[in-house]
């Protein structure tokens, strides 16, 4: 179990804080607007009204104590830049901050943040790509060449067809470590599994042959 | 190659026509805002310079004519909202739109959208969960039950020991589908692939499974 302190409780900090407080985490809320800790004073483990900016609050806090804090502090980019400082110098071991825009991350990367993040730029590039692979669910990186996904199988010319029958080994060089039937996963299925449409395939392999699959499986 | 309009270049909608365009897609950018289309001007395969909720203004654009549409209007929601009824009135087959809080993402819903966003929510879920498991570099939720995920291996007492070793199958009822060492990625490992510190190992199983494995290679 780990500590948590995050300030600034907008959509992104908000969000933050109710998945650790719903994984069972201590996290103290700060935010400069009282409205807005109140919408998470039943929420979080305790709430402050404070201006993060301020010299002396973050140190009143005991911010060095926290094992990870958030500064999810958004257009007000001095108090976002301050509050990181300010956590930094008074000792506190994973600051995670989120910028606005690129001058804002070299900012905060320059100024010690142990992590940048960008939401509304990643969460583009993210829904970029699930519009260019459709039936790719998800997917992981897992090097330059390499990647896992899974993949739904709408073509019709699949259906029915078992695992060896389709070749998929042998044709895209990918291995098939699950299924997705109506919800029930089957981990390391049989070669002669038959495949349902809409069925989702978990696959890993080559990168361009795991997009070949994706490309076929329309 | 499938065609695109992105309506709002800001952070959001600029991430998503940027990667879109480095897939060799074609995307329409359009904006209100004049500064924020020259910003795309030389990226996007096209730009103009409109307000997204005249109505006229998506039927002169042939907005049915585009295999996606995607609304990424943040503060405006009055804009965000007749852009996309009118979109799909005038028969656009799939409109993604991104929503400032629940009430938008309900009225978005409701008028139609095929897919809606919340990129500051969402990324501050992911976050919660990057901080909750941080060797879990990744992973995808197969289903309520399984999951699939990278975990770096940074405990010594496992360094130098085989898969066959650590009895992963057995005692966590994981299959190691892949091993990253240094950059290199071995598909379907050899049980006696001796582990080496930062390794990073991806795993299927049981949700409850994978973050016992995770919470061990601490
Ligand atoms: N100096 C400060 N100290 C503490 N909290 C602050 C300070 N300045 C701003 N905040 C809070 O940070 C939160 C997020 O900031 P803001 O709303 O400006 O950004 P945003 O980018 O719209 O956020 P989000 O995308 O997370 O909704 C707000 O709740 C705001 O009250
Ligand atoms: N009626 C409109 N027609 C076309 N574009 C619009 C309209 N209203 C706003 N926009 C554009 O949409 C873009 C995104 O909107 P805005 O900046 O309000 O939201 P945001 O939530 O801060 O965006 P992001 O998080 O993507 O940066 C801006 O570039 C803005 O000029």
């Amino acid at each position: 179990r780990q500590t948590y302190a995050i300030i600034g409780l907008g959509r992104f900090g908000g969000a933050l804080l109710e998945t650790l407080i719903a994984n069972g985490q201590d996290v103290l809320g700060i935010d400069i607007n009282e409205e807005h800790v109140n919408e998470y004073r039943d929420i979080a483990t305790q709430v402050v009204i404070a201006d993060a900016q301020e010299d002396d609050v973050l140190r009143k806090l005991d911010i060095a104590s926290f094992d990870h804090v958030v500064i999810a502090i958004g257009h007000n980019m001095q108090a976002s830049i301050l509050a990181t400082i300010n956590a930094k110098d008074l000792g506190a071991k994973n600051v995670i901050a989120k910028a606005e825009n690129r001058t804002h991350l070299r900012v905060l990367t320059k100024i010690g943040a142990d992590l940048v993040v960008q939401p509304e730029r990643e969460m583009g590039e993210r829904i970029g790509r699930k519009l260019l692979a459709p039936n790719m669910l998800n997917f992981i990186e897992l090097s330059d060449d390499y990647s896992m996904a899974e993949v739904q199988i709408v073509n019709p010319t699949f259906t029915g067809k078992t695992i060896s029958e389709l070749n998929i080994h042998k044709k895209f060089g990918l291995n098939v470590i699950a299924v997705r039937h109506e919800g029930e996963v089957i981990v390391a299925p049989d070669s002669k599994y038959k495949i349902h449409h809409k069925d989702i395939l978990s696959v890993v392999g080559p990168k361009d042959m795991v997009d070949d699959f994706d490309q076929m499986t329309n």
